[in-house]
């Protein structure tokens, strides 16, 4: 699964 | 960035100006749960620590700081220099009902398994729940000012807006994000009885008054 490295929302 | 979720933060934004504008006018901070407060504090505690580890946007950076400010400003606000005015014995919601079962959910459902992804997971699920000490203090008033209610159907838009936006970047930008859209689409639905009463009555001029 393509782990989200960086969450880039608020 | 797309339009839904800027104007997502801008009603964040836009809630927490509210907030903190009623309790500088009135002097006062009643009918606002503390609690709900002290969760929003944590939310953004432990889901902004990659503050200075990732660089992002100054946008990003800016906002992420005004909302650690501003929320540990208003429980300042709440806890200190209004204490006289904060409703205590309506703000019973039992804190730990909400941030157990959520740590918990975080450390088994997660992207990873790593401790700054388990604190944005856990920040992600406490978000969705957080504003429930707040309507329950409604409910338990059976009724909210009107400032407090303009302040209420802010925050709930922005993360009706974020829905939108993550409908938007799954079409444009193939990107998903399970966990934070199932949480936004809980959150948001917590809204709905409210922004029931608020279209039906406050946008008519009327006081926000729950059925008794």
């Amino acid at each position: 699964e393509d782990v989200l490295d960086i969450h880039d929302e608020l | 960035m797309n339009v839904f979720r800027l104007l997502g933060d801008m009603s964040h934004l836009l809630a927490i100006l509210i907030l903190l504008l009623k309790m500088w006018k009135t002097r006062s901070c009643a009918g606002i749960s503390g609690k709900t407060q002290i969760l929003f504090a944590l939310v953004f505690t432990t889901r902004y620590l990659d503050l200075f580890s990732s660089f992002i946007s100054i946008y990003n950076t800016t906002m992420k700081l005004f909302f650690i400010a501003s929320s540990y400003f208003t429980i300042f606000l709440m806890y200190s220099k209004f204490k006289a005015t904060y409703d205590s014995n309506h703000d019973s919601f039992r804190m730990e009902f909400l941030v157990v079962p959520v740590g918990g959910l975080a450390f088994l459902v997660n992207h990873e398994f790593l401790p700054l992804e388990i604190l944005w997971t856990f920040s992600i699920y406490l978000e969705s729940v957080a504003i429930l000490p707040q309507l329950f203090m409604v409910s338990k008033t059976g009724e909210a000012e009107t400032i407090t209610s303009h302040y209420l159907f802010a925050l709930g838009s922005y993360r009706l807006l974020y829905i939108f936006n993550w409908v938007y970047r799954y079409y444009f930008d193939g990107f998903f994000d399970l966990i934070a859209v199932v949480a936004g689409c809980v959150q948001t639905i917590l809204y709905c009885d409210f922004f029931y009463l608020y279209i039906t009555k406050v946008l008519k001029g009327k006081k926000l008054s729950l059925p008794a």
